[in-house]
Order: C-alpha cells, then structure tokens, then sequence
C-alpha cells in the first residue's frame, strides 16, 4: 500500500456537495461511493442524483427492520446500494437534481448513468480499508459526528469521542503525515469528504488520524462499505 | 470586514482561545455579530436573536472544549454555530442503525469483502 492515497489526485472525487437541512447524508455517501466506482469502471466522471435516493428508496435493513431509508428523516449506505441494485442505478445530479426535501420519487430508468455490480461490508482493520480504498475506490463510512459542528481544520484526533455513528460520509484517501502540534509529532490520518458544502472544514473535507495504535476515531473504521459498478451506456 | 456567501472561502477564521468563561462571555455578542453578518443569518425577532446569541455562547464554550480535547484540529465557529447539539443532530445528521446490526452483517453476510493482499 502506499504511504499516502488520495482519489481526489486521480479523478475519482466529484465536486463537494451540500445537503442543505435534509438528514440526507447517507445518500451523499452512497451516491459518492458510486461516483467513484463508476469513474473507475467508464473513465468518466459523472455526478449522481442524491434526490432520486430521497424521494425513492425505502429499502429496510434485513436484520433490523426499523432501520429503513427514509429521506431527509435518514437511512443507510448499504440499504441505499440494495436500492440501487434493485432499481438498476442512478440519474445524473442534472436529470434528478437535489432540492433538500422529500418528495415524489420521479424516477425515469432510461436516464440510468452509473449502475452497481456489487458491495461489500468491509473489515474493522485499517489496513484492509485502506486497501479496499485503493482497489475500489472512495468509501462509503460511518462516523460519530460529535467534533463536527465546530471542526475548522486540522487533523482531529479527540482524546474521548463515541463510537455512536449518526452520519454518513465518504473515504477518499490518506495521508502519512498531517502535522499535530500539540503531540509534537505527524500523525496518520483519513481524508473524508462531507456534504456541508466547501465553506465547512477544509473546503468541505474532514481529517481524522489514524493507526492501529489510536484510539477514539469517533467509530470512523467500524461501518465501511465499498461498491463496485458496471458500465451503462444510453442507447 | 466583509460578508461571504455560503460558497465563498470565509476571510476569517474565528476560533476559540484559551481565556476564561468572563473573557469568552464578553466577546461572544462581537462574535455573534461578525457570525450573523459571514453567514447571513436572519431571525425571525428579537426572541429568537436572543435565545440563538445564548445558543451559540453555548457553542464557544463547547467549541472551547473541544479544542483541548482536541487539539490537533481547529475548533471555532461555524455555520452550525447557532443550533444546539439537538437541532444540529436532527437537522443535518441522518445515519439510521446500529453498529450492531452492522457488525451483524459483517459477521456473516453475502456481502462480506474479501480479505485483501497488503504488503508489497
């Protein structure tokens, strides 16, 4: 594995989105997850509708029933990818544009761009993330969100934080050596991409350390997904 | 100073010292009002201006804590700054289950990814 890995140097990464007042997270990291892997399977960027998840997918978790997708009201990376599956794929961001709200699911299956072959729950082992990262594309993660809301920049790294995920967000990439003044020393940490828009962190973006060796990741290596995608031409 | 909408890069970073609650106490209304401005905040009357300057003097202090449990980040005001941790949760956080049912599925679901080859 190389020492520092970020999809943004290589074209995986779509623009840095914004969910607005819409509990919609988990469809900005499923649909990021599938951007990626579609990029890798067409050479193409296309930027994918987080609406048509909105407005569409209802899927429920098989082991938890409680745990539907339900629009702006949340959901989950891996029910939206069995939506996926199901539905045969995503509209582009331009067909099924994202206003923030629930509504009507107007799905139109001819304007499919990006369609899911697979998806995988990935180990709790940082190693094995970051492999899945590189032969995969960006993650779909959960994380506990609790530093968040005041998080400027940086590489955080809390002394406490829970391992309680409540958002959605999506792996990129990782670095070797993000500089922790007060530790004196560099430290490892993962590059994720939010859905805040770019006036929130580092123009959108999130870093947390990481290593086997440290503890309160705010739960960042404990729910990860990957997707791989096959290829949709329009006829 | 100037106002920036929501896409622009903010001028000016505003983050939290190391003073006491006194010194945070009395800058916080300059705080607030530079927040109001950057982010274009508006409400509804003088109630609810009141009641979100006390929410995000609520905010300082948290952000404050924040920064010594974290101090390898940078902590501050956001455009969050004016909602409680509650508000925050429900309004921009939407990840439904359990890790539990996760690890569920890990532990013997189709969908478990293979284990990858790391070294070399």
């Amino acid at each position: 594995l190389p020492d520092d890995f970020d999809w943004r140097d290589h074209g995986a990464v779509g623009p840095v989105k914004n969910q607005g007042s819409c509990g919609s997270c988990w469809s900005f990291s499923a649909s990021g997850a599938l951007e990626g892997a579609n990029y890798l399977a067409t050479g193409k960027m296309d930027v994918l509708s987080e609406q048509q998840m909105v407005d569409c997918d209802h899927e429920c978790d098989s082991s938890e029933p409680d745990s539907c997708d339900a629009g702006c009201n949340g959901g989950l990376m891996t029910n939206a990818f069995s939506y996926l599956l199901k539905s045969g794929g995503l509209e582009s961001e331009k067909d099924y544009p994202y206003t923030g709200r629930d509504g009507a699911c107007k799905f139109d299956k001819s304007k499919i761009v990006a369609s899911v072959q697979n998806f995988s729950v990935v180990s709790v082992d940082e190693d094995q993330i970051a492999a899945n990262l590189v032969k995969h594309g960006p993650l779909a993660i959960g994380i506990n969100a609790a530093y968040m809301q005041t998080y400027i920049g940086g590489v955080s790294c809390p002394y406490i934080c829970g391992r309680h995920l409540d958002h959605g967000v999506l792996l990129v990439g990782y670095g070797a050596s993000g500089f922790a003044p007060i530790r004196l020393k560099d430290k490892a940490y993962w590059i994720i991409k939010n859905s805040w828009g770019e006036n929130w962190g580092e123009h959108g973006y999130y870093k947390i350390c990481r290593g086997s060796n440290v503890r309160n990741k705010c739960g960042v290596d404990s729910m990860v997904s990957t997707v791989t995608a096959i290829h949709t031409s329009k006829e | 100073a100037a106002s920036v909408s929501d896409e622009e890069e903010p001028l000016i970073r505003q983050v939290v010292g190391g003073g006491d609650d006194n010194e945070l106490e009395l800058n916080a209304e300059h705080h607030f009002a530079s927040f109001v401005q950057r982010f274009g905040k508006s409400y509804r009357d003088a109630d609810e201006h009141a009641y979100r300057l006390s929410v995000f003097k609520a905010n300082l202090r948290r952000a404050r804590r924040h920064q010594l449990l974290d101090p390898s980040a940078e902590h501050g005001v956001t455009k969050f700054s004016d909602l409680t941790p509650a508000e925050f949760r429900r309004t921009y956080l939407g990840l439904r289950t359990s890790r539990r049912a996760f690890l569920r599925e890990l532990g013997g679901s189709a969908h478990e990814a293979p284990v990858l080859p790391t070294d070399g």
